[in-house]
């Protein structure tokens, strides 16, 4: 049986990057948000929520 | 579903049927045009409800290590796939990890926690009421005060979502570090998942576990830990066995690239 779309169990994926110039700023975070979600279109998901401070950058998606 | 970006790092964690994988080139992609350049990847999960459901490059976890193998730049070269069994035949933690140089000790650590068989009364909670005026936000907003989310860890600032009809994310901030939960409460599969960072320096995160746990009270639940010392994953199992679970199985593995993995298992006592 096959009931696409209930599915809870996650995929989790966590990417490190690193530069090699020392300081790094804001680094991934200059990405702007369309960016963002083109790639979040090919994993299908959208943007439905968004919060963030001074370290990071936190978005709800859909899904 | 969550995303959660960081000035050198980038999590990502989505449920469904999503393809979560083909989000890899696109990032290290974008990355590279602000001469970023990728060190390491860590793809985990458990074992999904419906297996049949998933599609390319998701079909099976050999799949997904294949495609991961061929996506990722060749001198992420301490590579390892492993998948972690339990004692549940249904319940297993499949990990890849990859990265250009061996893991060194590190003070933070992940845990993430499945919840599967959530008690149906507390699940309900989940549910929108039809017509309730209320927008996803606040929906939400109502969700986690309802339920005690937003007592978990009282510091952070917490973003939330309430689907329609049911269903529930919540991203939750306390200065560097995240958690999220996310909830799918419909009966016979339902499922609802907490994941939060520590460090060694942390006090308090077995309790936060034992408090996210008990929201939802479900008949099963896994506990997996990335990078944490043996003292930390002790006191996880002691946090859930407090809620009047018991630990059917502690498996772990090593990876030369995120260090040790302990996948712990449980069930209700009844």
């Amino acid at each position: 049986m096959a009931v696409s779309g209930f599915e809870g169990f996650e995929k989790r994926l966590e990417l490190e990057f690193s530069c090699h110039d020392p300081v790094i700023g804001i680094g991934l975070r200059e990405l702007d948000f369309k960016s963002l979600e083109q790639v979040l279109h090919l994993v299908q998901c959208t943007v439905v929520s968004a919060l963030g401070n001074q370290h990071f950058d936190s978005y709800v998606l859909s899904e | 579903s969550s995303l959660f970006v960081y000035p050198t790092k980038i999590i990502i964690k989505t449920c469904g049927t999503t393809q979560l994988l083909k989000s890899v080139q696109p990032f290290i992609h974008l990355a590279r045009t602000l001469n970023l350049h990728i060190v390491a990847l860590r793809y985990t999960r458990g074992s999904f409800i419906f297996p049949q459901a998933q599609p390319h490059p998701h079909t099976s976890f050999h799949e997904e290590v294949v495609y991961l193998e061929d996506n990722i730049p060749a001198n992420l070269c301490y590579r390892k796939a492993s998948v972690i069994p339990s004692k549940l035949t249904s319940h297993s933690w499949h990990v890849f990890s990859a990265a250009v140089v061996e893991y060194s000790d590190d003070i933070l650590y992940t845990v993430e926690v499945c919840m599967t068989d959530l008690d149906q009364t507390l699940a309900r909670k989940f549910f929108r009421h039809p017509n309730d005026g209320k927008n996803g936000d606040s929906a939400g907003r109502e969700m986690t005060e309802a339920t005690g989310i937003n007592r978990i860890n009282p510091n952070a600032q917490i973003c939330d979502f309430a689907f329609d009809p049911c269903g529930y994310s919540m991203n939750a901030i306390d200065g560097d570090r995240y958690s999220t939960i996310h909830v799918t409460p419909e009966d016979g599969f339902s499922y609802a998942s907490f994941e939060c960072v520590g460090s060694v320096y942390d006090g308090d995160i077995a309790d936060m576990v034992k408090k996210a746990v008990k929201v939802f009270c479900p008949g099963t639940v896994s506990v997996a830990t990335t990078s944490a010392s043996n003292d930390m994953c002790l006191r996880m199992k002691n946090a859930v066995e407090q809620l009047g679970m018991k630990c059917r199985s502690w498996s772990m593995d090593e990876f030369p690239a995120a260090g040790t993995v302990v996948f712990q298992t449980f069930t209700t006592r009844r």
